[in-house]
């Protein structure tokens, strides 16, 4: 069974702004 | 065959061939003949009665310039420099050579054409004659010429001194004559050269000077005296020798010119550079530099830096800690090695096991997931990050079976209810 990839989209970065990676 | 390897192709000891460093040079004299002016001068030989000729240096024919002191030396036709005459009255008079790189000297000559002076001194420089140190000197008066001792016994305390002797100041032959000063004669370290490094810079010369500094010993009797006295005063030499072998640490069989400088280089091998061979290579620092001996060739070795470096250093320590085998440290490791050898995978990186560590892809980034990792470290065999609770995968990009991705990035995965 393959596991889903963690989505980025699907996080909430409002308190986490800083932590948000880069987007290249 | 390459004499610096032996038969399976490893290192050995070389020298380049021994010979008169001297032949063909330019010599320097502080006085020459003629130079001023045709001159006169007389001589008088054991056989003849005197004689009187005219020096005149623009005339080929009359003429004693210094570049007679390193021709070839024909014995059966005597070419000779010959200073100015007068110089019982004069200061010194010096013959300057230079070897154009170091020298090991052996010895040092003069042949004459003239009577021997009564005191003389043979210098040498190992700087390319900005500073000079005696060699050895001669005189029937040392102590008041030189104020040295006349032939002190040599001992292992003053064996790289310079003696004076009155050796040379046999009565026969009036004229001519060789002086020759035999830098390891009497020294007492000499059988032991390889391993004496006091006489290994004794020998050492880039530059030779003799200077003549009184014809004859006050009260000595002279002949023809008070008759045109000066014109039988000078001093004439036919040939100055060094000889001796190109000074290469015993890392190359010859020295050749160098075609920017046109200088005399050692042909450097066992990875060694420099004009003597004096350092090694770059990149060759795993071993500290050494002169070869008769036993050992102290070859310069490459450090292993496994093809990620180019640059390394020397450390003794390490070479210590490794019973004196290898002290390389590699310098800027690329391709994401690090470590002395380059050996391991820098953080953030791990090993890919399926290629040699030589191989630039070697080490391969540990991209840790963002948001799925504790951290950016990975394991460096396996490449295995360090998952937060509940997140899977080896960058750490999933959530483990029984989880799902919540909306937040501190805890990502969540046990389903």
């Amino acid at each position: 069974e393959v596991l889903p990839t963690l989505d980025m989209a699907l996080f909430d970065w409002t308190d986490y702004e800083d932590m948000k990676p880069v987007d290249n | 065959p390459d004499p610096c390897y032996d038969e399976h192709g490893a290192a050995r000891r070389c020298i380049p061939d021994f010979v008169n460093a001297a032949f063909g040079k330019e010599v320097r004299a502080s006085s020459t003949c003629g130079a001023r002016g045709p001159n006169r001068y007389c001589a008088r030989s054991e056989e003849s009665a005197r004689t009187c000729h005219t020096c005149d240096a623009s005339d080929p024919r009359r003429a004693h310039p210094a570049s007679y002191l390193t021709d070839l030396n024909n014995p059966h036709n005597l070419t000779c420099w010959q200073s100015e005459t007068g110089v019982q009255r004069a200061p010194n008079v010096s013959l300057t050579l230079s070897l154009g790189k170091k020298f090991e000297v052996t010895y040092v000559s003069v042949q004459f054409c003239s009577r021997r002076p009564d005191s003389m001194a043979i210098s040498k420089s190992m700087d390319y004659g900005k500073t000079w140190v005696p060699f050895q000197f001669y005189s029937t008066q040392c102590r008041k010429v030189y104020g040295r001792p006349s032939r002190a016994p040599i001992t292992k305390q003053n064996e790289q001194e310079a003696v004076c002797t009155d050796a040379h100041a046999d009565a026969r032959p009036l004229s001519g004559g060789l002086v020759a000063f035999s830098t390891l004669d009497g020294r007492p370290s000499a059988h032991d050269f390889d391993s004496s490094p006091v006489l290994q810079d004794w020998v050492t010369a880039t530059d030779i000077r003799v200077t003549f500094s009184r014809l004859r010993a006050p009260g000595e009797p002279d002949e023809g005296e008070g008759e045109d006295e000066d014109a039988q005063h000078f001093y004439a030499v036919s040939d100055l020798q060094v000889g001796g072998r190109c000074k290469c640490n015993g890392h190359a069989s010859r020295c050749v010119r160098e075609r920017e400088s046109g200088g005399l280089v050692c042909d450097c091998k066992h990875n060694t550079a420099g004009a003597e061979c004096d350092r090694c290579k770059p990149f060759h620092y795993d071993r500290p530099w050494q002169r070869a001996t008769a036993r050992e060739a102290h070859e310069c070795v490459a450090c292993n830096c496994n093809l990620h470096a180019r640059r390394c250093r020397f450390n003794m320590e390490l070479y210590k800690l490794s019973g004196r085998k290898s002290g390389g440290v590699c310098l800027n490791c690329r391709h994401n090695t690090a470590g002395r050898h380059c050996h391991y995978c820098k953080e953030g990186y791990y090993r890919d096991m399926s290629k040699p560590i030589s191989h630039r892809k070697a080490c391969k980034a540990c991209d840790c997931h963002p948001v799925g990792a504790a951290g950016k470290t990975c394991n460096q065999t396996t490449g295995q990050c360090p998952c937060k609770d509940g997140v899977t995968g080896i960058t750490c990009n999933r959530c483990a079976k029984g989880y799902q991705q919540s909306r937040s990035p501190i805890a990502p995965c969540i046990k389903i209810p």
